[in-house]
């Protein structure tokens, strides 16, 4: 389906994203893991979806084209997922009439 | 005479936001 691809494309982005990122960021390393955790939490259907695909390549686009700014580019991308965290399952109580 | 090497440091945007990452990280894991 066309979601499927989307969420491939997506994948094969963001780890071309990791790997740009991880060669600049070697003095604090914690902060792909931090960038990781929050692709974890994000909603599968943002991580399928083609708003995550446009920022994702853009920021991957504009890392690649200069190493200035990596941070900014891998803050963006956290705040997106961020946004996009996977609400938690609340219980629901479901009374008998 | 010390070379210059242009790295993300010298970007101040960069530097905001390196902070502001590390910052949400301590948050993070004093939090949890």
């Amino acid at each position: 389906t066309e979601s499927h691809i989307l969420q491939l494309e997506n994948q094969r982005l963001f780890a071309e994203f990791l790997e740009h990122c991880a060669n600049h960021t070697q003095d604090c390393p914690e902060v792909m893991t931090f960038l990781r955790a929050k692709h974890t939490k994000a909603s599968p259907e943002f991580l399928s979806s083609v708003e995550f695909r446009n920022t994702l390549g853009r920021c991957l686009t504009r890392a690649q084209s200069g190493r200035a700014k990596t941070f900014v580019y891998i803050n963006e991308l956290c705040t997106v997922l961020k946004q996009h965290a996977a609400k938690k399952r609340q219980a629901v109580v479901t009374l008998e009439p | 005479v010390p070379t210059l090497i242009a790295d993300d440091d010298d970007d101040p945007e960069n530097r905001i936001a390196k902070k502001m990452l590390l910052a949400q990280i301590k948050a993070n894991y004093s939090s949890g």
